[in-house]
């Protein structure tokens, strides 16, 4: 069964996009079919991933508001045979507006999965979603398409601040429209082992959530903030360093936990 | 004549509320009166002043959606007399749903803070309004709202891209809905003096924008982050640290420009 994990956090630069476009390249240099959807307006993860996205390029914002199906406008990553990317260009960002008045507007994507999913051989193993930084219709469309929620939470004040917020939201969409959403992991990212900040709140948040958390915890490292300036994830760029290395232990906890969700 | 002054980029964690709050209460410890608009349902900027803004406390919500007046919910910040903040609660991430059917729903803000600077004695010298990473109507009301707009641009790749779609909606603002607003600043964040990337950031930004990019630069700086959690800004936590000393250098750029504008 294709596990479809939303990266979702509403409070902004907690590493989200890092996740998603490194454990998905992570996944695919061990062998897995994997998607990343980019659904922020902003385009990072279609960045990261070296495709194509500038305006008039078709992709997220044609299936959500013209009901385009998936398969077609998806992209093979030149990053490995096994990654794929639906980019996000610049009209996405008009999108929540132009959606407002669809039917069933949360619902768009999941249904487009599902038969993307159903249409593609061989099978896609692995779907990511990149959503925003807020709560609005791309991330509740996000919420409502995935099987499961990856939570990356910063190592600072303020992440910690806004998860009480962001697990009410993701209750509210699992009562209201999708039953079967959980959380399945919370990854711990920009860990800066020198300050006592960063150790609190790494301490907190496994305190609160020893379950979910993985024990993998993403360090602060310069070459993954780097990498997506050559249009490449870190696995590829810099595969030794500290943070891509990080990113490949949290893939395989990850793949490893689906046996028992 | 009161400055209102929006502090936006759509990009996550830039700086923005870090920005808005340090700069705000370097300037209140130099006799300027200032109120900050915390328009993030985050409601990080009420943490770092340390007012009040739990479930049921009044604020921008009220203001936006019931017509509330300014006035009345403005609370005095602890971190000095000249300081204070109209809080945002976690009803604020449903303002923008209940403000769609609102008549010039865009300009709720605007018309809100004319009043509210009328009737104000003594005179508000400056406010800054912290607005979420997103390009919603709670951004368009900071916009609509503002006589000039403050970018932090955090010395990243990824914030380097958003700058053109930054610039573009400001310019849509301004044609349709605020004819005189304009960026008046630019402030380079979170810059990390031992990595190439933060400066050829910087150096691009500077190159780009010569004129708009404040001489200051905000170094990263650890006890920035660590302020929020006693509930302060870094100005009060710790004055003579590089952030704090870099956000007064800051603070009195900005008021000086304002001269020339
Ligand atoms: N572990 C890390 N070490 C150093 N830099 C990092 C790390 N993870 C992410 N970054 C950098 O920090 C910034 C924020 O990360 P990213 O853009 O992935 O966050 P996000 O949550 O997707 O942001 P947004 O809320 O805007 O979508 C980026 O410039 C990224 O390159
Ligand atoms: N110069 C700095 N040095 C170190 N840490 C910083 C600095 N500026 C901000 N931070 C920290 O980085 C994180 C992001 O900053 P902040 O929350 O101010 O950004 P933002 O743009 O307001 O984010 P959002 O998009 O979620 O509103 C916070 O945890 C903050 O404490
Ligand atoms: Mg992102
Ligand atoms: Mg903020």
């Amino acid at each position: 069964k294709t596990r479809i994990i939303t990266v979702s956090n509403q409070k902004g630069g907690v590493g989200k996009t890092t996740t998603a476009v490194n454990i998905a390249a992570a996944l695919a240099t061990k062998g897995l079919r994997v998607l990343v959807i980019d659904l922020d307006p902003q385009g990072n993860a279609s960045t990261a991933l070296g495709v194509e996205h500038h305006n008039g390029v078709p992709g997220s914002y044609e299936v959500l508001v013209d009901g385009s199906a998936v398969g077609p406008l998806v992209q093979q990553s030149p990053e490995h045979k096994n990654l794929f990317c639906l980019p996000a260009s610049i009209n996405l960002a008009g999108a929540e507006i132009d959606m407002v008045s669809a039917s069933e507007r949360e619902k768009v994507l999941a249904s487009a999965l599902a038969t993307y999913v159903d249409q593609t051989a061989p099978r896609i193993d692995f779907i990511f979603i990149d959503s925003p930084p807020s709560l609005g219709l791309l991330t509740v469309n996000a919420l409502v398409a995935a099987t499961e929620v990856l939570v990356p939470i910063q190592c600072e004040y303020y992440a910690l601040e806004g998860v009480t917020q962001l697990i009410a939201n993701i209750e509210r969409v699992k009562k209201a429209l999708n039953p079967s959403l959980d959380i399945s992991s919370i990854l711990l990212t920009m860990f800066d082992n020198r300050t006592n900040l960063s150790t609190d709140v790494a301490n907190e948040v496994r305190k609160y959530f020893p379950e979910k958390t993985l024990a993998a915890t993403i360090p602060r490292s310069v070459r993954l903030s780097e990498a997506p300036s050559y249009g490449q994830t870190a696995i590829t760029f810099d595969p030794k360093n500290s943070g891509s290395l990080a990113y490949q232990e949290a893939a395989i906890e990850l793949a490893q936990r689906g046996d028992h969700v």
